[in-house]
């Protein structure tokens, strides 16, 4: 409850999807 | 003891009653995952945004998404016909979500998004504004509250400017969306709060 985000899965996907540009922009 | 799912980033409130509750849960994350990605990008595109640390581009989406989720899909609640257009397309009327069980949050929903639509704002107004939402220095978690709060600032400051050039005649445009941000707070509690439920259930 306190961290509705995480719960959702949310967490994964705004990591997945920032992180994942900062490798392409590495490449 | 049929359940519905009355989230509209759903493609319908209606749920296969043979799927088990993690079957439902999974078609629902692939109903919401490309709009949260959607805010992400939206967000890499927020001058200055890219240069917090990202451990607090994290925490802001995280605290912010469904606020930006409520803007974005605002006009998906149409109160003059009182019906509500699910990502599926197709329309439900507010009364069948409530048979639903459809409570409180949807019913805040479209009043907010109502108020929102009337303020007839341009595209532009609304991404300044969305961007305003997102990056709020007071959510949980931020490690630099000085870097979040001047980019806020900038932001607001920006938003205040466009409003005031684009609406030279309606002073309290600027006022009235500023207030709706303690609106979208308390959106954001009640959806945590159905999400619990949801959860227990």
């Amino acid at each position: 409850f306190n961290d509705p985000a995480s719960n959702l899965g949310l967490e994964d996907i705004i990591r997945k999807a920032l992180i994942g540009n900062l490798e392409e922009r590495q490449e | 003891n049929r359940m519905y799912l009355v989230c509209p980033m759903n493609t319908s409130p209606h749920v296969d009653p043979l799927k088990s509750g993690h079957e439902v849960w999974e078609e629902f994350s692939h109903c919401f995952t490309p709009a949260v990605r959607e805010v992400v990008e939206f967000a890499k595109k927020i001058p200055g945004f890219r240069v917090l640390s990202q451990h607090d581009q994290v925490s802001l989406l995280k605290a912010g998404t469904f606020e930006v989720l409520v803007v974005r899909f605002a006009s998906l609640f149409d109160m003059k016909e009182r019906t509500v257009t699910f990502l599926g397309g197709n329309k439900y009327s507010v009364d069948a979500l409530r048979a639903m069980g459809s409570g409180d949050l949807l019913n805040s929903m479209s009043d907010f998004s109502e108020k929102l639509m009337n303020l007839g704002l341009s595209e532009e107004e609304m991404s300044l504004f969305t961007a305003v939402v997102l990056v709020s220095a007071d959510r949980s978690g931020i490690e630099n509250v000085n870097s979040v709060e001047a980019l806020q600032e900038t932001l607001i400051r920006a938003l205040r400017s466009l409003i005031t050039r684009n609406h030279p005649n309606e002073s309290a445009v600027f006022t009235k969306l500023l207030l709706k941000l303690p609106d979208l707070r308390s959106l954001n509690n009640m959806h945590s709060e159905q999400l619990l439920a949801f959860k227990v259930h």
